[in-house]
């Protein structure tokens, strides 16, 4: 375990957790994209199959449940909670999210390390994660503007992404033999995909004032 | 590179 990897992990937990929390608190989900918080509890639970299998640490165990739990109830908050889900808009969130999981699942079949059940789900995950934000982003171009906890929650689901990729830096300096392209490019992609809300974000902030994304 | 040590990661 290293500064960014942890750094990385803590904004993570922050990103689901402000999102549960903003939900919970105002029973509101508006500006959140459902099909996205459903792509990522799929993310989760194919990329933790083997929660009851191998065991790393108390620490991924219980981040593990963590992320599991927490992906699960917001996508059970925003789909049947009487008063959330009211707030969802539908007609918004249109992304057909099914089309991302399909390339994802076929290039999870052709590129991967072991060609095993696990290591093909969780190669899947690895794709899936990377492009699970858009239709996030796209409910946000159609809604133009965005109230500041999905801000939020876009902003520190980027800057996760962004420290797993200075983790992997140092661990290819420090550990040898340490060498995952398929992690790293999609880790590429995923943190490439915010760079432009990031680019907005940071504007919004520097001429303090409502982020408008260009439509 | 054995893949499974890359499940050290979240």
């Amino acid at each position: 375990m290293n500064i960014f990897r942890l750094a990385g992990d803590m904004t993570h937990l922050a990103s689901v957790l402000v999102l549960l929390l903003k939900i919970h608190t105002i029973k509101s989900c508006a500006g959140v994209s459902l099909k996205t918080q459903e792509l990522y509890a799929i993310v989760f639970a194919t990329r933790y199959l083997d929660i009851l299998t191998s065991f790393v640490s108390i620490y991924n165990t219980l981040m593990k449940l963590i992320f599991l739990g927490s992906s699960f109830s917001i996508v059970w908050y925003m789909k049947y909670h009487k008063t959330v889900r009211r707030t969802y808009d539908r007609d918004q969130d249109t992304f057909r999210h099914w089309f991302l999981m399909l390339p994802c699942l076929l290039l999870a079949l052709l590129i991967h390390e072991k060609f095993t059940f696990f290591e093909v789900l969780w190669t899947f995950s690895l794709y899936l994660e990377a492009v699970a934000i858009l239709p996030q982003l796209v409910l946000l171009q159609r809604t133009r503007n965005i109230d500041n906890l999905t801000g939020q929650y876009i902003f520190l689901l980027g800057g996760y992404r962004g420290f797993y990729i200075l983790n992997w830096i140092y661990r290819y300096f420090t550990e040898p033999h340490y060498v995952h392209w398929i992690t790293w490019i999609a880790g590429l992609v995923q943190t490439l995909l915010y760079a432009d809300f990031f680019y907005y974000y940071f504007l919004s902030w520097k001429n303090n004032k409502k982020l408008q994304l260009p439509a | 590179t054995k893949s499974s040590d890359s499940k050290d990661e979240l």
